[in-house]
């Protein structure tokens, strides 16, 4: 009996051990990015900043993961959304990256310019990774080749002002600006929860509780994140206007909003900040979709999603053990380790002819369960 | 007031922001393609 008892406490030792272990582990990728598919990150996972230094070895990869981010898109362009997307391939196989001395990946503007000029004249599948739910899709943008006698000058001189991929552009411009920039960047968002002071600057400016995220501020004033930043901003501009630009989920829309703070620094709302406040994902109802292809007057397509139904953080509603990816490779090692200590000298084939019950989904209809 | 808002919100519908000028904790320069 003391025998098993020690055994129970060993075993919930361990677990606690193993949970912490793995809550903690930074090689866990984020449950925002798994929806890439694993060979275009491969390049960056398998980056070789883990051979250069033992300090540099546990840098969290969900902090340095990077694509290349839309931060402008022309008018004309309506394939890609700036701030939300980031491009992670092309025609399914990763950004091509090169390494600098330090071990850290960079694009390679000159290839990925060179894979634009080979598809002149034909679509290319680009690999897409969006903020909104953390979803993933593939585009195909038509490349349509420039006269000849149009191609861009290639500076011999290296101008700072204006960089340049070194690769003469063969193509009609796609109307979009990158830059390489780590997806956790994204998720940086402030969620409106309740507007809490009447007329106040929040009010005034029209900020809707639930809908609305705070996604960014004047001069990027919100780049580098945190619980914390955008009261700092706020309480630094008391009695100033401030610029902030504000995702709305029902409308599916960015709008930049003017707020101006008064003498207290505060703007009138509770912000939710971390993964349960991350922007949700955008469903589109094909009914409304279609009425919107008959009528020219533009209505709300997207329907929008709750986000603890659009994202289910594994972190959140249970430990980070049983998650498909691990409970894969180590298929019933910690979650059945109790059952399999109390059911330790039992009839081996009941258990055995439980867990083959539990591999079936659904049970078979029963005309087909008897001609089978 | 909350029907105003939907009006004022369809208007953005098109609409992209441009974080060009932002601050940016990315790296490199800024490609146009």
């Amino acid at each position: 009996m003391f025998r098993i008892a020690k055994n129970l406490v060993r075993t919930f030792e361990q677990s606690v051990q193993d949970t912490l272990a793995l809550s903690q582990d930074s090689s866990n990728l984020d449950a925002f990015f798994q929806s890439i598919p694993p060979n275009l990150l491969s390049a960056q996972l398998e980056s070789p900043v883990d051979a250069v230094s033992e300090g540099v070895k546990h840098t969290n990869v969900n902090e340095t993961l990077s694509g290349l981010r839309i931060v402008w898109v022309d008018e004309m362009q309506f394939q890609l959304q700036s701030f939300f997307d980031y491009i992670v391939g092309f025609n399914d196989d990763p950004v091509p990256v090169v390494s600098n001395q330090h071990g850290f990946s960079y694009p390679d503007y000159r290839r990925i310019t060179s894979i634009f000029n080979e598809h002149c004249g034909r679509t290319l599948k680009v690999n897409i990774w969006s903020a909104k739910g953390g979803t993933f899709r593939d585009e195909y943008i038509s490349i349509i080749s420039k006269e000849s006698d149009d191609l861009d000058d290639v500076s011999l001189n290296h101008d700072e002002r204006r960089p340049s991929s070194g690769e003469a552009h063969q193509f009609q411009a796609l109307g979009f600006k990158v830059q390489w920039t780590p997806l956790i960047a994204s998720t940086f968002t402030y969620h409106i929860l309740n507007v809490n002071i009447p007329d106040g600057p929040a009010q005034s400016a029209g900020l809707i509780p639930d809908e609305d995220y705070i996604i960014g501020c004047q001069d990027g004033l919100l780049a580098t994140g945190g619980e914390t930043l955008l009261q700092d901003i706020v309480r630094s501009r008391a009695n100033y206007d401030l610029v902030l630009y504000v995702y709305n989920k029902v409308s599916d829309c960015v709008r930049p909003i003017t707020v101006h703070i008064g003498p207290d620094g505060r703007l009138g709302c509770n912000v939710g900040y971390g993964f349960l406040h991350r922007i949700p994902t955008v469903k589109h109802c094909p009914q409304q979709a279609q009425q919107q292809g008959q009528d020219d007057n533009p209505v709300p397509v997207p329907v929008p999603v709750e986000s603890e139904t659009a994202f289910v953080p594994s972190a959140f509603t249970a430990p980070p053990v049983p998650t498909k990816k691990k409970s894969k490779n180590k298929k019933g090692t910690q979650p059945l380790a109790m059952d399999d200590y109390f059911n330790e000298g039992r009839d081996k084939s009941s258990t055995a002819a439980k867990s083959a019950e539990s591999d079936i989904l659904a049970p078979p209809p029963q005309k087909q369960s008897s001609s089978d | 007031n909350m029907e105003v808002d939907r009006v004022m919100l369809n208007k953005w519908r098109q609409w992209n922001v441009d974080m060009t000028t932002w601050r940016s904790i990315g790296s490199g320069p800024i490609m146009e393609f």
